[in-house]
């Protein structure tokens, strides 16, 4: 059986508010070193994964493999009776039918309860090769939100240029361009504002802006994002949790002119 | 125009 106990609710109420609007039905995959999601979106553009550690969790328990296959929508409808600061129990049973959720009040006796029935997900898993970027830049994950919401106005797509100067963020449309070029930039004070950029060779990608700003709903969940792009393979957007636990995107590249 | 690829060109299926 599961047993995993979030000390606060937020924590999943984030995440699936993160990807709710790019999958809609998925597994949540239980073992014993945690709660893991892969999912496509259903143009098979971008990818989700999120896997949050046992560690995460006070207690966790899990005996055996299980797959929630869970709606998105419904699991939505559910987080929302609970109190961003409840303390969240997930349960359920070996072969399950429904998973149960147990929303608890740390400052009153309130205890909530709520079962969601489970769907039969046939979802394939996809390898994600290990890959040594060429680029990888952390950066605030509100000023990478503002830069995809502003060039979202004038185009569809962002190219993104990575070089010794900097990272560009630029795009062009029908009413003109625009472009966004940060350096590395460190802040002693308050280090979530650095921006770190770690090169090996000069990266320049294209992607659909669309997909970054859905991505950027997990802005909420960590004050950095780290961007890791090589040529021609898809960029990876990761949010970093705690514990070693994350929220990570991909997303395919546009090609041609 | 651009084209938009595929996660499933880089990504196999396990």
């Amino acid at each position: 059986m599961l047993e995993a106990r979030l000390e606060q609710a937020n924590l999943l109420k984030k995440v699936v508010d993160a990807i709710k609007d790019l999958v809609q039905d998925c597994n949540f995959d239980c073992n014993d070193s945690g709660i893991a999601l892969q999912a496509m979106d259903n143009s098979h553009v971008a990818l989700v994964s999120m896997m949050l550690k046992s560690e995460s969790f006070s207690p966790f328990r899990c005996d055996r493999n299980i797959a929630l296959g869970i709606n998105l929508t419904s699991l939505t409808k559910v987080l929302r009776c609970a109190a961003n600061e409840d303390i969240l129990t997930l349960k359920a049973e070996d072969a399950p039918d429904v998973v149960n959720l147990v929303f608890e009040s740390a400052e009153s006796d309130r205890l909530s309860e709520y079962d969601i029935k489970l769907m039969d997900i046939d979802q394939e898993h996809l390898g994600i090769p290990e890959t040594e970027y060429a680029a990888t830049i952390s950066m605030p994950s509100a000023e990478f939100q503002k830069i995809c919401r502003d060039l979202m106005a004038l185009s569809e797509s962002v190219s993104i240029e990575c070089t010794k100067e900097g990272v560009k963020f630029a795009c062009s449309g029908d009413i003109g361009s625009g472009s966004v070029t940060l350096r590395s930039h460190t802040n002693v004070e308050k280090p979530q504002l650095n921006v770190e950029i770690d090169l090996s060779e000069p990266v320049a990608l294209t992607f659909s802006l669309k997909y970054l700003v859905n991505f950027c709903k997990a802005s909420g969940l960590s004050e950095q994002v780290r961007l890791c792009l090589s040529n021609e393979v898809p960029l990876l957007v990761e949010y970093a949790l705690s514990n070693n636990s994350y929220l990570r995107f991909y997303l395919a590249p546009k090609i041609g002119d | 125009s651009t084209g938009q690829k595929s996660i499933l060109g880089f990504f196999s299926k396990k």
